[in-house]
């Protein structure tokens, strides 16, 4: 659940802003200008496994059963979506009728590993 | 996971244009929406900014919907058809989302009813839905409305139609089409007789449908 700076190597948020201008999309797309495109990035090294983002119960919970099951400690876990939030979106339907309507999950708040 | 998660060949211009596309794939997907919509004909600015005031004027949308449906509200411009009977004939497109079990909960019919500068006129509108093609003299009418406004001064009348959309966006062609009749001293609704009109009637309903995509993620 934290930002990316310029060198993160451990799993954290990368935010990306997307103009729709810039995509040609806003002669469609009536509101907003644009969104986060965010996306989840970095290595998840075992003794992070299901720690950032994630209850703290579930990382001692991966971490035991990795030692009961004697795991490769080599194994890594996956950089993941743990927040996501909706685009509110209004638009042109292709009848130029205007539709407003939420996209769930569409927005990254915070990344973690599974 | 865990691998090489740089594109080795990617320049940031690569890395950007990678991102539009997923962008573009992302939003598509939400809207499920093959392809973005290509616009027919464009709709003058005027009258979406003043239909969004009245979306907006409609009051804040209900509640937080639960997390396996979503809600659409929908306006839509009405264009006049030629009609030899007296009244107005107006019909709208309502390409339904493409969510299959869609459920109108309202919808409201907009009418910016002319009145006389400091004339006090009562003006009687009556709205009916003509179901299949033709003109108003060989459909079937299904009467909606039949309302008498007292108007002071000219303005923007709703009346309630969803009789008309009977739980989905009309018949299924996706074009509805509804007789208007206005009788009274001295008043009259304007109609849409060409597209710049800012004062086009139009049509707002608001619908929700369940999620089943959505469902299965949460799940």
């Amino acid at each position: 659940s934290l930002r990316c700076s310029r060198d993160s190597a451990l799993c954290c948020r990368r935010d990306h802003y997307v103009d729709f201008r810039a995509i040609g999309w806003n002669d469609w797309i009536i509101s907003p200008e644009g969104y986060q495109l965010n996306y989840c990035v970095g290595q998840c090294p075992l003794h992070v496994a299901g720690s950032p983002g994630m209850a703290s119960s579930f990382h001692s919970a991966v971490l035991s059963l990795v030692k009961a099951n004697n795991v490769r400690t080599a194994a890594h876990s996956c950089c993941v979506p743990t927040r996501r939030r909706p685009l509110s979106l209004l638009y042109f339907d292709r009848n130029s009728n205007i539709v407003k309507t939420d996209i769930p999950d569409m927005i990254v708040d915070a990344c973690g590993c599974s | 996971c865990g691998a090489a998660e740089r594109c080795p060949s990617c320049g940031a211009g690569t890395e950007r244009r990678l991102l539009e596309e997923a962008a573009k794939r992302q939003l598509l997907d939400g809207l499920r929406l093959r392809e973005r919509p290509r616009i027919a004909h464009a709709v003058p600015r005027v009258a979406v900014a003043r239909a969004l005031r009245r979306l907006q004027a409609d009051g804040p949308r209900r509640g937080d919907p639960p997390e396996d449906e979503r809600r659409f509200e929908i306006i839509s411009f009405a264009e006049e058809e030629p009609t030899s009977s007296p009244g107005t004939v107006l019909r709208f497109h309502l390409s339904p989302p493409p969510d299959r079990d869609v459920r109108v909960v309202q919808a409201r019919l907009w009418l910016y009813v002319r009145v006389p500068r400091g004339a006090v006129t009562n003006v009687t509108v009556s709205i009916s839905l003509l179901e299949g093609r033709g003109d108003v003299g060989g459909v079937r009418r299904v009467s909606l409305s039949a309302r008498r406004v007292s108007a002071r001064g000219s303005g923007w009348r709703t009346f309630s139609i969803l009789p008309a959309l009977r739980g989905s966006f009309g018949p299924e062609s996706g074009t509805l089409r509804l007789h208007l009749q206005s009788s009274g001293d001295g008043g009259g609704i304007v109609a849409a007789s060409n597209a710049t009109q800012p004062r086009r009637p139009f049509l707002v309903a608001a619908a929700s449908s369940r999620d089943p995509q959505h469902r299965v993620a949460k799940r």
